[in-house]
C-alpha cells in the first residue's frame, strides 16, 4: 500500500490512498485504504495523515481522523501518529500498522507499532530543502 | 523540518515520491500530485502490495482499492474491490469529478470506469499465480476464515459455517508485504 500527503505552498492539503490489500483475503474484502478518516485523511485547516498495514484492525480505529483532529488541536505531527497508534494498541497489542502525519504548516512525523519482524518503519519525503525523495524511519 | 511544499508518503516508494513531487513543480495541484504519485506506484507494482500483479484473494484475482481526498474542500472519490481496471487512483479521482459519491465498490466500480474511459485488462501476472499456486500448495495458509468447517487453519474450502465457535482472537503473523 502506499498513502501519501501533499502540501503546497499556500497551505492546500490532499491525501490518497493504493493498494492491492491483504494476500489471500476472502474475495470481496476491503480494507482500510478506500475509507476516509482511515486508509487517510486531509483536512487544510490542520494537516493529513495516511495509515499502513493490517487495514482490518485499522480501519476500526479511524487512525487517520484521530491524528488529523489531534494535530488540530496542537499535538505535533509525531505525537498526534504515536497516539493514534497507541489507541489501536491498547486493544490489539500485536496489530501491524503504521502512520505517517503532517501539519499544514509542513511538520511531519510518523509512528508504527512493534511487532516480530516489524522494529522500524520507513518512510519517504520531499521538500522544498532536499528537493529530491529522502529516506526517513521512525523506531516502533 | 517545516518547508513547503512537501510530499510524504508510506514505505521506501521514492519514484512515487519524485512522481508527485515533480507534478507539484510543474505547478499541478495537490490532487495532481497525490494522484501521480499513486499512480506511479501502481504501474511500478511497488513493493507487491499496489497494483496489478500482486496480494491475489482466495481466488487468485487481484483487486484495487484507492482514495483521494481535497483537503481544502473535503470531497473524497474513492474505490474498492475494483476490478481489471490497472489505475485505481485514476477511478478514485474520476469518482471525485464525476460524481457526487465518495465510494464505488466491485464490478459497478468497474464499469464505472471503463464509461470513463479506463481500460479494462486482465490484473494477473506469472507473480500473482505463483504467489497463488503456493498458498494452494500449503493448505491455503495463512487463511482468514474463522469458525468454519473444515478448519481453515488446515485444510482448504469451500468453508460452511461452524456451528459452535471458538472464543478468543487468535494473533496472526506478521508479513510487512502483505498489507494496505
Amino acid at each position: 500500500t502506499i498513502g501519501m500527503i501533499a502540501i503546497d505552498e499556500d497551505g492546500h492539503v490532499a491525501a490518497g490512498t493504493s493498494t492491492n490489500g491483504a494476500r489471500h483475503k476472502v474475495p470481496g474484502r476491503v480494507g482500510d485504504s478506500p475509507i476516509a478518516g482511515a486508509g487517510a485523511y486531509a483536512d487544510s485547516s490542520a494537516g493529513a495523515a495516511a495509515a499502513t498495514g493490517n487495514g482490518d484492525i485499522m480501519m476500526r480505529f479511524l487512525p487517520s481522523y484521530l491524528a488529523v483532529e489531534l494535530m488540530r488541536a496542537r499535538a505535533d505531527p509525531s505525537a498526534a501518529c504515536k497516539t493514534a497508534i497507541s489507541r489501536i494498541k491498547r486493544h490489539y497489542p500485536e496489530f501491524f500498522g503504521a502512520l505517517i502525519c503532517a501539519n499544514a504548516t509542513g511538520h511531519y512525523g510518523a509512528a508504527c507499532n512493534k511487532v516480530p519482524g516489524f522494529s522500524q518503519f520507513h518512510y519517504m519525503v520531499s521538500d522544498s530543502k532536499s528537493n529530491i525523495p529522502l529516506l526517513k524511519s521512525v523506531d516502533c | 523540518h517545516a518547508s513547503l511544499p512537501l510530499v510524504i508518503n508510506t514505505w521506501p516508494f521514492g519514484d512515487a515520491t519524485a512522481a508527485a513531487w515533480s507534478s507539484l513543480q510543474a505547478g499541478g495541484s495537490v490532487l495532481d500530485a497525490v494522484e501521480k504519485g499513486c499512480a506511479r506506484c501502481e504501474a511500478d507494482q511497488c513493493d507487491g502490495s499496489v497494483g496489478y500483479g500482486g496480494s491475489p484473494d482466495e481466488t487468485g484475482e487481484t483487486t484495487l482499492d484507492a482514495m483521494i481526498m481535497n483537503g481544502d474542500t473535503m470531497e473524497v472519490g474513492a474505490v474498492a474491490d475494483l476490478r481489471r481496471i490497472k489505475n485505481a487512483i485514476g477511478v478514485a479521482r474520476a469518482v471525485m469529478e464525476h460524481t457526487y459519491h465518495t465510494l464505488l465498490v466491485g464490478e459497478s466500480a468497474s464499469v464505472f470506469a471503463e464509461n470513463m474511459g479506463f481500460i479494462a485488462e486482465d490484473l494477473t501476472t506469472n507473480k500473482s499465480r505463483s504467489i497463488y499456486s503456493q498458498w494452494l500448495k500449503g493448505n491455503c495458509q495463512p487463511n482468514y476464515r474463522k469458525n468454519v468447517f473444515p478448519d481453515p487453519s488446515k485444510y482448504c474450502g469451500p468453508y460452511k459455517p461452524r456451528a459452535t465457535r471458538k472464543p478468543g482472537r487468535r494473533a496472526r503473523r506478521t508479513n510487512i508485504h502483505s498489507h494496505d
